[in-house]
């Protein structure tokens, strides 16, 4: 087909696009790499802050990271989730497709697979997330992913406890919102 | 969150997935990304797709898989992607989410819902680097 090969990636990340069009049309990379290096650029500067450290910090203030890469010729899955302390997710998560028969590995343990891998541990959180998360706090922990707990979740940080499904009020999900700058 | 499908000159084809998730999660909240058929698929005989939102919803209803499925059924990428993001809006109406899907024969397209806008990132040898603008 002429219009191979073909790389397209979500949102205007076009420099994660760029690298991963270059190995499949001029370095004779492989699809995987094309996808782990593309992904990894994205990564290193933190597109939009939605992906790599130093973005989306939890309600501690943790950066994790989640990834994954599948191959279609083998159909064949690597992938990390809640992945600490690891910059390179998506490079950890082709070690997990190349050298484990696991598809998915997660947390801590994950973390400690990379560093076996030889993968460096490094600090996630940087000044722009802590002051996310800063900037959070001080809203009253708004918006967050709490339902049917008191107190209020909808006005109040935590710690929370579970309310009885038998009390008024009982709600469904009640999402908190999605956008161009915070999405999985 | 990028989501990543590549097909080679040979239609040899792979995706990826990388993200550090929604701002403010509940510590241990892990979304779509790492999924298989929720993040990204692809299928060697069909074609790719990947998806970006609320991960909490993608992950139930597995849209990546749903589009692959519609494109084997002989659906355009465009279509596909409408098809498996309206199998999430009928359950979750105000979803906030999009699919891009990709083709060996090197089709693409995508759709979205509840964001304003949604652009996805494209580099063909027709092309080269661009990108796209879907309405939602």
């Amino acid at each position: 087909n002429p219009s191979l090969p073909l790389v397209i990636n979500t949102w205007h990340f076009t420099n994660a696009t760029a690298r991963a069009w270059a190995l499949l049309s001029e370095e004779g990379g492989s699809v995987l790499d094309a996808v782990e290096q593309g992904c990894a650029v994205c990564e290193r500067e933190q597109c939009d802050f939605t992906v790599g450290y130093g973005g989306s910090p939890d309600e501690n203030g943790e950066t994790t990271l989640d990834a994954l890469i599948m191959d279609g010729a083998t159909h064949d899955v690597g992938a990390v989730a809640a992945l600490r302390q690891v910059k390179d997710a998506i490079s950890v998560a082709r070690h997990v497709l190349q050298y484990t028969e696991h598809t998915l590995l997660v947390g801590s343990q994950a973390t400690e697979f990379a560093v076996s891998m030889g993968f460096k541990l490094e600090n996630l959180t940087t000044p722009k997330s802590q002051e996310m998360h800063r900037s959070w706090k001080e809203q009253n922990c708004q918006p967050n992913f709490w339902k049917n707990v008191v107190p209020d979740p909808s006005t109040s940080c935590g710690p929370y406890a579970p309310v009885s499904s038998m009390a008024s009020g009982w709600t469904n999900d009640q999402r908190a919102s999605f956008d161009r700058y915070n999405h999985d | 969150t990028i989501g990543m499908i590549a097909i080679d000159k040979d239609g040899k084809i792979s995706c990826g997935t990388s993200t550090n998730g929604a701002r403010n999660k509940i510590p241990g909240r892990v979304g779509d990304s790492p999924i298989p058929g929720s993040g990204c698929y692809v299928d060697r005989n069909v074609g790719g797709a990947a998806a970006t939102g609320d991960g909490d919803v993608m992950m139930r209803l597995l849209p990546a898989l749903i589009s692959v499925e519609k494109m084997r059924d002989g659906y355009s990428p465009e279509e596909a992607s409408r098809m498996s993001l309206q199998r999430i809006i009928d359950y979750y109406p105000n979803f906030e989410g999009a699919i891009v899907s990709a083709s060996l024969d090197g089709r693409h397209g995508g759709a979205c819902n509840g964001f304003t806008t949604f652009q996805y990132s494209l580099a063909d040898s027709e092309n080269g680097v661009t990108t796209v603008d879907v309405s939602c």
